[in-house]
């Protein structure tokens, strides 16, 4: 474990937690894509398979039933109890134009061809790009809640921060997933318009709107 | 590379 990935962990944790406050909280879940919450629940069901066959340390453990409880608790939130604030008009993305592609390219493209390996390696295809049906109703709506944003920024902040903390153990340790770094790469770069409008408007107060 | 196949983050 190192600081780049314990940081990136929490700040993982914190938008999850952001979101289900602010869902919570509002009893809206306006603005809020559920399909991209139905592909995160997804990315940590298969990524976790493991969860009770690999030890790995108490933390590793604890933090993943927090996202799988937390993630699956959101999607309930938003299909079931306060379904009725759902913006399906505008939440439109194909998920299927995602899913498909990934699965496909996890049986292609791995280290190991079997089915704990190429789920993990779905998990992480799926997740890089997890985040489109949210940015994709954002750019629709043409403007996203501040809360909203925040939550965006702590999510895209978290595979960056993992980034750096492959580069980190790359010379401290020599390890390297190639397949979870180009992914990690892929997922990142998706933010990075958000993130400039995010430092140059919600940072300065200003509402999250895109340019039309 | 390393084959490292512990998958030890999240």
């Amino acid at each position: 474990m190192n600081v780049f990935r314990l940081v990136g962990d929490l700040s993982h944790l914190l938008a999850i937690i952001i979101l289900l406050l602010k869902i919570w909280k509002t009893r809206s879940c306006a603005g809020v894509s559920g399909k991209s919450q139905i592909l995160f629940s997804l990315v940590f069901i298969t990524r976790y398979l493991d969860l009770f066959t690999n030890f790995i340390s108490v933390y590793n453990s604890v933090m993943k039933i927090i996202y799988l409880v937390t993630s699956l608790g959101t999607v309930y939130l938003m299909y079931f109890k306060f379904k009725a604030t759902y913006d399906s008009n505008h939440d439109t993305f194909r998920i299927e134009f995602l899913v498909v592609p990934v699965g496909g390219l996890s049986f292609l493209v791995n280290h190991d061809f079997t089915p704990l390996e190429i789920l993990w390696t779905f998990s992480i295809y799926l997740e890089s790009v997890a985040i489109l049906p949210q940015l994709f109703m954002i750019s629709k709506t043409g403007e996203a809640e501040t809360i909203t944003s925040h939550y965006l920024f702590a999510l895209g902040s978290y595979r960056a921060l993992y980034i750096v903390n492959w580069v980190y153990r790359y010379y401290t340790e020599g390890f390297f997933d190639l397949i979870a770094i180009v992914a990690g790469c892929v997922q990142t770069i998706l933010y990075c318009d958000f993130f400039y409008l995010y430092i140059t408007k919600v940072l300065k107060g200003k509402q999250l709107k895109l340019p039309a | 590379n390393v084959e490292v196949k512990v998958k030890d983050e999240l």
